[in-house]
């Protein structure tokens, strides 16, 4: 695992990011800050060139609440259909699978299924509920995830996952595509006289202009 | 594409938990603009362990609500402006600061236009203190104001006041907008357009000649 770490690190570096000052304090680490939550960001061959790492995994040790805010594009991707179809039925999920890539955005039915059994799969290998996995893919758009690297990269994923800071890291590079930085933080803060910590981590930086529901 | 993943181990009801998520992607996220286009796969998603020890958040106007509120702003928003600061070509951020209005909702709105105003991303990008152009995106953003209330500063330096240009130094403003540039800083806009409570920001980047080139050579 940590060559995989060090391989994220010699892609791309860290994004600045601008914080006010608050009741809080930034804090090492991205998404995996927060308790009961790992990471991981491998190199799965989904990418046209290179080998930047392209495959993340952030899970949840246990059922955790989850929301989820969505383009409202009306031609949305698969993963973004799927999402919104699981996100209705249950409140909880256990992992975030993120792609880059393929969009697997106007790939109609096939696409749709692609993302179903890639969720399905990781299910399996952490032996959670099918609708306990979310789907995040970026990329080119009209193409189809490369499923068969993709499906065979999961065991490596999943054996990745850690807690630890580089490990989000690598995640947060995974999932970077045009990208000349990744973007990851996480700050403490409490809430109720108890310590809470918020983590997270993004990518973007063409075609901009969410509007998202 | 913008995609993130947002993780806390606060304690909170799902219902209360999308509703803040709702808020926070609001201020954030949706309030980014690099290029103007929507993509198919905007997403984020937000979990909540619950594992901190914290008590359960079911009111969303309690105390810790506010408190997790806050922070889940700033991490949206600290993720969302490096996205903006990495736009695709930019030299620099673009901050847009709306004050004055009825409320935050058409605050946010004419920040945004702003922001994604090609003709002001040029003109930073040309290092012109076009306030001409920045009046001009904030009269058409769709929220009734009285032009002749409209205020505009680029960083310190005012440009216009009470709809009135100022005879302002165009050289100082120029600079402020080089030195952005050239750091890959922030460059901040003010406008106010009343006496209002509202208050928004939106955050976008200059354009380039880069944009053209990466997104030519970036193809199906």
């Amino acid at each position: 695992m940590s060559s995989e770490t060090e391989t994220a690190y010699a892609y791309i570096s860290a994004a600045p990011i601008l914080l006010p000052e608050g009741p809080w304090k930034q804090i090492p680490g991205g998404v995996t800050a927060a308790k009961g939550f790992k990471a991981a960001g491998i190199y799965g061959g989904l990418r046209a060139v290179g080998e930047k790492p392209d495959l993340a995994l952030v899970t949840c040790d246990t059922d955790a609440i989850s929301a989820g805010a969505f383009t409202t594009n009306i031609v949305a991707a698969a993963p973004v259909q799927y999402c919104k179809n699981v996100l209705g039925l249950s409140t909880t999920a256990r992992a975030v699978l993120v792609n880059a890539g393929q969009a697997n955005a106007a790939t109609g039915d096939a696409g749709y299924q692609d993302a179903v059994e890639s969720a399905n799969a990781v299910a399996q290998l952490l032996k959670v509920n099918p609708n306990a996995v979310l789907i995040e893919s970026t990329g080119v758009i009209g193409q189809r995830i490369k499923k068969e690297a993709l499906l065979n990269s999961l065991p490596r994923l999943v054996g990745s996952l850690s807690s630890n800071v580089q490990s989000a890291d690598s995640a947060a590079v995974a999932i970077t595509t045009t990208d000349l930085v990744s973007k990851s933080v996480a700050v403490e803060t409490q809430v109720g006289g108890v310590s809470v910590r918020i983590g997270g981590m993004a990518k973007g930086s063409g075609m901009i202009h969410p509007n998202m529901a | 594409t913008l995609l993130g993943v947002v993780t806390t181990d606060a304690l909170v009801t799902s219902k209360i938990w999308r509703e803040m998520v709702r808020t926070s992607v609001n201020r954030s996220f949706n309030q980014i603009t690099v290029d103007g286009d929507t993509s198919t796969n905007d997403c984020v998603i937000a979990l909540a362990s619950g594992i901190s020890g914290s008590s359960g958040i079911s009111d969303l106007h309690s105390n810790e609500a506010l408190q997790l509120q806050a922070c889940l702003d700033v991490v949206m928003q600290g993720l969302a402006k490096s996205i903006a600061w990495d736009g695709e070509g930019a030299t620099c951020l673009i901050e847009v600061t709306v004050t004055g209005t009825g409320n935050e909702a058409d605050a946010a709105k004419i920040a945004r236009t702003v922001a994604s105003s090609s003709l002001v991303k040029a003109a930073i990008y040309g290092r012109d203190p076009n306030w001409g152009r920045i009046a001009c995106a904030a009269g058409y953003a769709g929220i009734h104001f009285d032009a002749k209330k409209l205020d505009i500063s680029l960083g310190s330096i005012q440009l216009m006041k009470n709809g009135q240009p100022l005879a302002f130094d165009r050289s100082a403003a120029s600079s402020y907008l080089r030195m952005a540039g050239e750091a890959h800083g922030t460059v901040e806009i003010h406008i106010s357009v009343g006496d209002g409570p509202g208050n928004g920001q939106a955050w976008g980047c200059d354009l380039s000649y880069d944009y053209v080139k990466i997104n030519a050579e970036y193809t199906t």
